[in-house]
Protein backbone atom coordinates (compact mmCIF):
# COMPACT_ATOMS: atom_id res chain seq x y z
CA UNK A 1 0.00 0.00 0.00
CA UNK A 2 1.06 3.70 -0.62
CA UNK A 3 2.39 4.96 2.40
CA UNK A 4 2.88 9.05 3.00
CA UNK A 5 4.81 9.45 5.91
CA UNK A 6 5.84 12.74 6.57
CA UNK A 7 3.25 13.98 4.09
CA UNK A 8 1.60 17.22 4.94
CA UNK A 9 -1.68 19.13 3.24
CA UNK A 10 -0.89 22.89 2.54
CA UNK A 11 -3.89 25.33 1.84
CA UNK A 12 -2.83 28.27 0.31
CA UNK A 13 -5.03 31.51 0.50
CA UNK A 14 -5.10 33.19 -2.96
CA UNK A 15 -4.84 37.01 -3.12
CA UNK A 16 -4.26 37.86 -6.68
CA UNK A 17 -3.98 37.06 -10.21
CA UNK A 18 -0.40 36.80 -10.27
CA UNK A 19 -0.44 34.17 -6.92
CA UNK A 20 -2.75 32.10 -8.90
CA UNK A 21 0.19 32.35 -11.79
CA UNK A 22 3.53 31.65 -9.41
CA UNK A 23 1.03 28.60 -8.47
CA UNK A 24 0.05 27.42 -11.62
CA UNK A 25 4.32 27.15 -12.18
CA UNK A 26 3.93 25.09 -9.08
CA UNK A 27 1.26 22.85 -10.26
CA UNK A 28 3.72 21.93 -13.53
CA UNK A 29 6.71 21.14 -11.71
CA UNK A 30 6.69 17.56 -11.72
CA UNK A 31 9.89 16.86 -9.80
CA UNK A 32 8.46 17.65 -6.69
CA UNK A 33 5.66 14.89 -7.10
CA UNK A 34 2.70 17.66 -5.72
CA UNK A 35 -0.94 16.53 -5.69
CA UNK A 36 -3.38 19.30 -6.13
CA UNK A 37 -6.76 18.53 -4.01
CA UNK A 38 -8.05 21.50 -4.96
CA UNK A 39 -6.47 23.35 -8.27
CA UNK A 40 -5.34 27.23 -8.42
CA UNK A 41 -8.44 28.40 -9.86
CA UNK A 42 -9.92 31.93 -8.91
CA UNK A 43 -9.70 34.47 -6.07
CA UNK A 44 -11.41 33.51 -3.03
CA UNK A 45 -10.73 29.98 -3.27
CA UNK A 46 -8.09 28.26 -1.34
CA UNK A 47 -5.46 25.93 -2.85
CA UNK A 48 -4.75 22.56 -1.45
CA UNK A 49 -1.97 20.34 -1.68
CA UNK A 50 -0.58 17.17 -0.71
CA UNK A 51 2.88 17.83 -0.23
CA UNK A 52 5.10 14.69 0.21
CA UNK A 53 7.56 14.69 2.64
CA UNK A 54 10.70 14.87 0.57
CA UNK A 55 9.19 17.76 -1.56
CA UNK A 56 8.31 19.86 2.10
CA UNK A 57 11.77 22.16 2.26
CA UNK A 58 11.53 23.28 -1.42
CA UNK A 59 7.80 23.91 -1.68
CA UNK A 60 8.19 25.68 1.63
CA UNK A 61 11.30 27.57 0.38
CA UNK A 62 9.13 28.58 -3.20
CA UNK A 63 5.53 29.72 -1.02
CA UNK A 64 8.19 32.07 1.35
CA UNK A 65 10.10 33.41 -1.43
CA UNK A 66 6.92 34.36 -3.25
CA UNK A 67 5.39 35.87 -0.28
CA UNK A 68 2.57 33.14 -0.29
CA UNK A 69 0.32 33.05 2.39
CA UNK A 70 -0.29 29.14 3.66
CA UNK A 71 -1.02 26.98 6.58
CA UNK A 72 -0.73 23.57 7.41
CA UNK A 73 -3.77 21.55 7.60
CA UNK A 74 -2.96 18.21 7.81
CA UNK A 75 0.20 18.09 9.88
CA UNK A 76 0.79 14.06 9.06
CA UNK A 77 -1.19 12.33 6.81
CA UNK A 78 0.21 9.17 7.64
CA UNK A 79 -1.40 9.09 10.90
CA UNK A 80 -5.00 10.25 9.63
CA UNK A 81 -4.35 7.05 7.24
CA UNK A 82 -3.67 5.32 10.20
CA UNK A 83 -6.22 6.11 12.23
CA UNK A 84 -8.77 5.48 9.21
CA UNK A 85 -7.71 1.97 8.61
CA UNK A 86 -7.77 1.51 12.55
CA UNK A 87 -11.33 2.57 12.57
CA UNK A 88 -12.20 0.05 10.10
CA UNK A 89 -10.57 -2.91 11.16
CA UNK A 90 -12.38 -2.13 14.61
CA UNK A 91 -15.69 -1.96 12.49
CA UNK A 92 -14.79 -5.41 10.50
CA UNK A 93 -14.90 -7.08 13.83
CA UNK A 94 -17.32 -5.27 15.23
CA UNK A 95 -19.77 -6.86 12.57
CA UNK A 96 -17.90 -10.35 12.64
CA UNK A 97 -18.92 -10.14 16.25
CA UNK B 1 -32.16 -5.23 10.05
CA UNK B 2 -28.52 -6.28 9.53
CA UNK B 3 -24.87 -5.48 11.00
CA UNK B 4 -23.53 -2.93 8.51
CA UNK B 5 -22.87 -0.11 10.12
CA UNK B 6 -23.83 3.16 8.24
CA UNK B 7 -21.48 5.04 9.84
CA UNK B 8 -18.25 3.58 8.59
CA UNK B 9 -16.77 3.21 5.53
CA UNK B 10 -16.84 -0.18 3.64
CA UNK B 11 -14.76 -2.27 0.96
CA UNK B 12 -16.79 -2.43 -2.57
CA UNK B 13 -18.00 -6.08 -1.51
CA UNK B 14 -19.50 -4.72 1.73
CA UNK B 15 -21.19 -1.94 -0.37
CA UNK B 16 -22.59 -4.60 -2.88
CA UNK B 17 -23.67 -6.93 -0.16
CA UNK B 18 -25.82 -4.21 1.46
CA UNK B 19 -26.99 -2.95 -1.71
CA UNK B 20 -28.46 -6.20 -1.77
CA UNK B 21 -29.39 -6.76 1.69
CA UNK B 22 -31.85 -3.47 0.99
CA UNK B 23 -33.59 -5.20 -1.77
CA UNK B 24 -33.94 -8.15 -0.40
CA UNK B 25 -35.34 -6.49 2.64
CA UNK B 26 -37.67 -3.90 0.68
CA UNK B 27 -38.68 -6.08 -2.69
CA UNK B 28 -41.54 -4.40 -3.51
CA UNK B 29 -39.97 -0.73 -3.32
CA UNK B 30 -36.16 -1.65 -4.34
CA UNK B 31 -33.96 -4.31 -6.71
CA UNK B 32 -30.70 -4.00 -7.74
CA UNK B 33 -29.86 -3.85 -11.30
CA UNK B 34 -27.02 -4.28 -13.30
CA UNK B 35 -25.88 -1.19 -15.35
CA UNK B 36 -22.57 -2.29 -16.62
CA UNK B 37 -19.39 -3.27 -15.93
CA UNK B 38 -15.86 -1.60 -15.17
CA UNK B 39 -12.36 -1.49 -17.38
CA UNK B 40 -11.50 -4.33 -14.35
CA UNK B 41 -14.42 -5.95 -15.15
CA UNK B 42 -16.55 -5.34 -11.73
CA UNK B 43 -19.99 -5.23 -11.90
CA UNK B 44 -21.84 -1.54 -11.50
CA UNK B 45 -24.75 -1.80 -9.42
CA UNK B 46 -27.65 0.63 -9.37
CA UNK B 47 -30.33 0.46 -6.98
CA UNK B 48 -34.12 1.34 -8.00
CA UNK B 49 -36.57 2.47 -5.80
CA UNK B 50 -40.27 2.02 -7.74
CA UNK B 51 -43.49 1.68 -6.76
CA UNK B 52 -44.71 1.51 -10.44
CA UNK B 53 -44.81 -1.96 -10.42
CA UNK B 54 -43.03 -2.29 -14.00
CA UNK B 55 -44.32 0.75 -15.43
CA UNK B 56 -41.64 3.30 -16.87
CA UNK B 57 -41.92 6.40 -14.92
CA UNK B 58 -40.14 9.96 -14.96
CA UNK B 59 -36.83 9.41 -13.37
CA UNK B 60 -33.86 10.79 -10.47
CA UNK B 61 -29.94 9.83 -11.00
CA UNK B 62 -28.17 10.37 -7.68
CA UNK B 63 -24.49 9.24 -8.55
CA UNK B 64 -21.84 9.10 -6.27
CA UNK B 65 -18.31 7.68 -5.97
CA UNK B 66 -16.96 8.83 -9.86
CA UNK B 67 -14.28 10.51 -7.61
CA UNK B 68 -12.59 7.28 -5.88
CA UNK B 69 -11.13 8.84 -3.02
CA UNK B 70 -13.85 10.97 -1.70
CA UNK B 71 -15.36 8.30 0.32
CA UNK B 72 -17.89 10.34 2.12
CA UNK B 73 -19.96 10.53 -1.09
CA UNK B 74 -20.11 6.67 -1.44
CA UNK B 75 -20.45 6.45 2.09
CA UNK B 76 -23.98 8.85 2.26
CA UNK B 77 -25.04 6.94 -0.76
CA UNK B 78 -25.12 4.07 1.09
CA UNK B 79 -27.07 5.67 4.13
CA UNK B 80 -29.38 7.47 1.87
CA UNK B 81 -30.29 4.39 0.25
CA UNK B 82 -31.69 3.12 3.45
CA UNK B 83 -33.26 6.11 4.79
CA UNK B 84 -35.26 6.33 1.31
CA UNK B 85 -36.42 2.51 1.63
CA UNK B 86 -37.03 3.13 5.46
CA UNK B 87 -38.92 6.60 4.72
CA UNK B 88 -41.19 5.59 2.23
CA UNK B 89 -44.96 5.15 3.58
CA UNK B 90 -44.01 7.45 6.84
CA UNK B 91 -42.34 10.75 5.46
CA UNK B 92 -45.04 12.23 3.29
CA UNK B 93 -42.00 13.83 1.26
CA UNK B 94 -40.36 11.04 -0.23
CA UNK B 95 -43.52 8.66 -0.34
CA UNK B 96 -44.96 11.24 -2.70
CA UNK B 97 -41.99 11.18 -4.95
CA UNK B 98 -42.01 7.67 -4.93
CA UNK B 99 -45.51 7.55 -5.83
CA UNK B 100 -44.85 9.54 -8.96
CA UNK B 101 -41.46 9.04 -9.60
CA UNK B 102 -38.88 6.29 -9.60
CA UNK B 103 -35.05 6.97 -7.88
CA UNK B 104 -32.00 5.32 -9.20
CA UNK B 105 -29.06 5.35 -6.74
CA UNK B 106 -25.05 4.47 -8.10
CA UNK B 107 -23.39 4.44 -4.93
CA UNK B 108 -20.06 3.36 -6.69
CA UNK B 109 -19.59 5.03 -9.87
CA UNK B 110 -15.87 4.68 -10.24
CA UNK B 111 -15.61 0.98 -8.54
CA UNK B 112 -12.01 -0.14 -9.82
CA UNK B 113 -10.98 2.96 -8.25
CA UNK B 114 -12.84 2.62 -4.96
CA UNK B 115 -11.05 -0.74 -4.55
CA UNK B 116 -7.90 0.96 -5.26
CA UNK B 117 -8.29 3.32 -2.79
CA UNK B 118 -8.46 0.19 -0.17
CA UNK B 119 -5.88 -1.76 -1.17
CA UNK B 120 -2.84 0.41 -3.19
CA UNK B 121 -3.51 4.24 -2.38
CA UNK B 122 -5.65 5.78 -0.51
CA UNK B 123 -5.77 9.06 -2.43
CA UNK B 124 -6.52 7.60 -6.41
CA UNK B 125 -9.24 9.75 -8.13
CA UNK B 126 -9.33 8.25 -11.64
CA UNK B 127 -10.53 5.18 -13.10
CA UNK B 128 -7.65 2.29 -13.66
CA UNK B 129 -7.78 2.20 -17.47
CA UNK B 130 -4.43 2.21 -19.07
CA UNK B 131 -3.30 4.36 -22.10
CA UNK B 132 -1.22 2.09 -25.07
CA UNK B 133 2.54 4.28 -24.71
CA UNK B 134 2.01 6.02 -21.61
CA UNK B 135 3.05 4.94 -18.26
CA UNK B 136 0.11 6.89 -16.38
CA UNK B 137 -3.28 4.98 -15.41
CA UNK B 138 -6.60 6.15 -15.29
CA UNK B 139 -9.08 8.91 -16.82
CA UNK B 140 -10.62 11.24 -14.84
CA UNK B 141 -13.83 10.15 -14.80
CA UNK B 142 -15.51 13.75 -14.47
CA UNK B 143 -13.48 14.74 -17.23
CA UNK B 144 -14.83 12.17 -19.98
CA UNK B 145 -18.83 13.07 -20.66
CA UNK B 146 -19.82 14.43 -24.13
CA UNK B 147 -20.05 17.80 -23.03
CA UNK B 148 -17.62 20.35 -24.53
CA UNK B 149 -15.56 17.21 -24.11
CA UNK B 150 -11.78 18.13 -24.08
CA UNK B 151 -12.13 21.74 -23.35
CA UNK B 152 -10.99 23.93 -20.98
CA UNK B 153 -10.62 22.63 -17.22
CA UNK B 154 -8.99 19.30 -18.53
CA UNK B 155 -5.86 17.80 -19.63
CA UNK B 156 -5.01 15.81 -22.41
CA UNK B 157 -1.72 14.32 -20.41
CA UNK B 158 -2.50 10.84 -19.14
CA UNK B 159 -0.79 12.13 -16.23
CA UNK B 160 -2.84 14.47 -14.95
CA UNK B 161 -5.61 14.23 -12.47
CA UNK B 162 -7.68 15.81 -14.73
CA UNK B 163 -6.85 13.63 -17.60
CA UNK B 164 -9.88 13.62 -20.28
CA UNK B 165 -9.16 10.31 -21.90
CA UNK B 166 -8.63 9.61 -25.28
CA UNK B 167 -12.03 10.70 -26.54
CA UNK B 168 -15.62 11.06 -24.64
CA UNK B 169 -17.45 8.12 -22.96
CA UNK B 170 -14.08 6.42 -23.38
CA UNK B 171 -14.50 4.72 -20.01
CA UNK B 172 -16.54 2.05 -19.39
CA UNK B 173 -17.94 3.04 -16.44
CA UNK B 174 -19.34 6.37 -18.18
CA UNK B 175 -20.64 5.22 -21.03
CA UNK B 176 -22.35 2.24 -18.50
CA UNK B 177 -24.57 5.49 -17.02
CA UNK B 178 -24.96 7.55 -20.33
CA UNK B 179 -26.41 4.36 -21.86
CA UNK B 180 -27.88 3.20 -18.75
CA UNK B 181 -29.81 6.77 -18.66
CA UNK B 182 -30.40 7.48 -22.64
CA UNK B 183 -32.16 3.62 -23.02
CA UNK B 184 -34.45 4.92 -20.29
CA UNK B 185 -35.19 8.00 -21.72
CA UNK B 186 -37.18 9.96 -18.92
CA UNK B 187 -34.47 11.29 -16.23
CA UNK B 188 -35.48 14.47 -15.27
CA UNK B 189 -32.96 15.18 -12.40
CA UNK B 190 -29.48 14.06 -12.64
CA UNK B 191 -27.30 14.97 -9.10
CA UNK B 192 -23.35 14.12 -8.24
CA UNK B 193 -22.20 13.97 -5.13
CA UNK B 194 -18.77 14.81 -4.61
CA UNK B 195 -16.46 16.18 -1.64
CA UNK B 196 -15.05 18.23 0.10
CA UNK B 197 -15.88 22.13 -0.17
CA UNK B 198 -19.84 22.62 0.77
CA UNK B 199 -20.88 23.49 -2.68
CA UNK B 200 -24.08 22.99 -4.49
CA UNK B 201 -23.97 24.04 -8.31
CA UNK B 202 -25.46 23.78 -11.40
CA UNK B 203 -24.74 24.16 -14.71
CA UNK B 204 -22.46 25.12 -16.73
CA UNK B 205 -19.05 24.25 -15.90
CA UNK B 206 -17.61 23.95 -19.56
CA UNK B 207 -18.65 27.65 -19.65
CA UNK B 208 -18.91 30.82 -17.53
CA UNK B 209 -22.21 31.47 -19.98
CA UNK B 210 -25.42 31.20 -18.47
CA UNK B 211 -27.35 28.02 -18.20
CA UNK B 212 -31.00 28.97 -19.96
CA UNK B 213 -32.38 27.65 -16.67
CA UNK B 214 -30.19 29.05 -14.21
CA UNK B 215 -32.58 31.15 -12.55
CA UNK B 216 -34.68 28.52 -11.47
CA UNK B 217 -32.22 26.00 -10.74
CA UNK B 218 -29.97 28.72 -8.48
CA UNK B 219 -33.77 29.31 -6.46
CA UNK B 220 -33.93 25.52 -5.59
CA UNK B 221 -30.12 25.29 -4.94
CA UNK B 222 -30.27 28.14 -2.66
CA UNK B 223 -33.99 26.46 -1.30
CA UNK B 224 -31.59 23.08 -0.72
CA UNK B 225 -28.84 24.40 0.98
CA UNK B 226 -30.92 26.13 3.43
CA UNK B 227 -32.79 22.95 4.19
CA UNK B 228 -28.91 20.76 4.21
CA UNK B 229 -28.05 24.03 7.07
CA UNK B 230 -31.29 24.00 9.05
CA UNK B 231 -29.37 20.83 10.57
CA UNK B 232 -26.62 22.09 12.36
CA UNK B 233 -25.54 25.17 9.92
CA UNK B 234 -23.37 23.51 7.51
CA UNK B 235 -23.14 26.66 5.22
CA UNK B 236 -22.81 25.69 1.54
CA UNK B 237 -22.09 28.24 -1.64
CA UNK B 238 -24.76 27.90 -4.02
CA UNK B 239 -23.92 28.77 -8.09
CA UNK B 240 -23.11 27.53 -11.22
CA UNK B 241 -19.63 25.14 -11.26
CA UNK B 242 -17.92 27.91 -13.48
CA UNK B 243 -18.29 31.11 -11.20
CA UNK B 244 -18.36 29.11 -8.18
CA UNK B 245 -15.36 27.17 -8.51
CA UNK B 246 -13.53 26.51 -11.64
CA UNK B 247 -14.19 25.93 -15.54
CA UNK B 248 -14.08 22.39 -16.12
CA UNK B 249 -15.16 20.33 -19.30
CA UNK B 250 -16.63 17.01 -20.37
CA UNK B 251 -18.91 16.93 -16.29
CA UNK B 252 -21.16 14.55 -15.61
CA UNK B 253 -24.01 17.39 -14.73
CA UNK B 254 -23.16 19.13 -18.11
CA UNK B 255 -23.75 16.38 -20.46
CA UNK B 256 -27.33 15.65 -18.25
CA UNK B 257 -27.99 19.27 -18.72
CA UNK B 258 -26.78 19.04 -22.50
CA UNK B 259 -28.99 16.65 -22.62
CA UNK B 260 -32.37 17.66 -21.44
CA UNK B 261 -32.27 16.45 -17.90
CA UNK B 262 -32.98 20.13 -16.04
CA UNK B 263 -32.82 19.10 -12.33
CA UNK B 264 -28.94 18.88 -13.07
CA UNK B 265 -26.92 19.41 -9.57
CA UNK B 266 -23.30 18.71 -8.01
CA UNK B 267 -22.81 18.48 -4.19
CA UNK B 268 -19.69 19.17 -2.88
CA UNK B 269 -20.17 17.46 0.68
CA UNK B 270 -18.12 18.43 3.87
CA UNK B 271 -15.48 19.20 4.90
CA UNK B 272 -13.90 22.66 4.49
CA UNK B 273 -10.30 21.01 4.03
CA UNK B 274 -9.05 20.13 7.66
CA UNK B 275 -9.48 16.59 6.89
CA UNK B 276 -9.63 16.81 2.92
CA UNK B 277 -10.54 13.84 1.42
CA UNK B 278 -10.03 11.62 4.86
CA UNK B 279 -12.97 13.13 6.52
CA UNK B 280 -13.39 11.10 9.68
CA UNK B 281 -15.91 8.13 9.80
CA UNK B 282 -17.72 10.14 12.73
CA UNK B 283 -18.80 12.61 10.23
CA UNK B 284 -20.30 10.02 7.94
CA UNK B 285 -23.93 10.11 9.54
CA UNK B 286 -23.70 13.88 10.22
CA UNK B 287 -23.28 14.58 6.73
CA UNK B 288 -25.59 12.01 5.22
CA UNK B 289 -28.71 13.84 7.21
CA UNK B 290 -27.77 17.29 6.46
CA UNK B 291 -27.31 16.22 2.33
CA UNK B 292 -30.68 14.39 2.60
CA UNK B 293 -32.53 17.56 3.36
CA UNK B 294 -30.81 19.47 0.59
CA UNK B 295 -31.75 15.85 -1.83
CA UNK B 296 -35.13 15.91 -0.16
CA UNK B 297 -36.00 19.99 -1.43
CA UNK B 298 -34.09 19.33 -4.96
CA UNK B 299 -36.47 15.70 -5.32
CA UNK B 300 -39.13 17.74 -4.55
CA UNK B 301 -39.26 20.33 -6.19
CA UNK B 302 -38.73 17.94 -9.65
CA UNK B 303 -41.65 16.09 -8.42
CA UNK B 304 -43.82 19.23 -8.19
CA UNK B 305 -42.44 20.41 -11.74
CA UNK B 306 -41.86 17.48 -13.71
CA UNK B 307 -42.13 19.05 -17.72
Amino acid sequence: RGKFFGDQVFRINVRNGDEISKLNELMKSDNLKLNFWKSPCSLGHPVDVLVPAVSLQPVEFFLKSQGLDYSVTIEDLQALLDKEDEEMQYNKEQERS
Amino acid sequence: SNNFNYGAYHSLEAIYQEMDSIAGDFPDLASRVKIGHSFENRPMYVLKFSTGKGSQRPAIWLNAGIHSREWISQATAMWTARKIVSDYGKDPAITSILEKMDIFLLPVANPDGYVHTHTENRLWRKTRSLHPGSPCIGVDPNRNWNASFAGKGASGNPCSEVYHGPHANSEVEVKSVVDFIQQHGDFKCFIDLHSYSQLLMYPYAYTAKEAPDADELDEVARRAAEALASLSGTQYRVGSSATTVYQASGSSVDWAYDNGIKYAFTFELRDTGHYGFLLPADQIIPTAEETWLGLKTIMEHVRDHLY
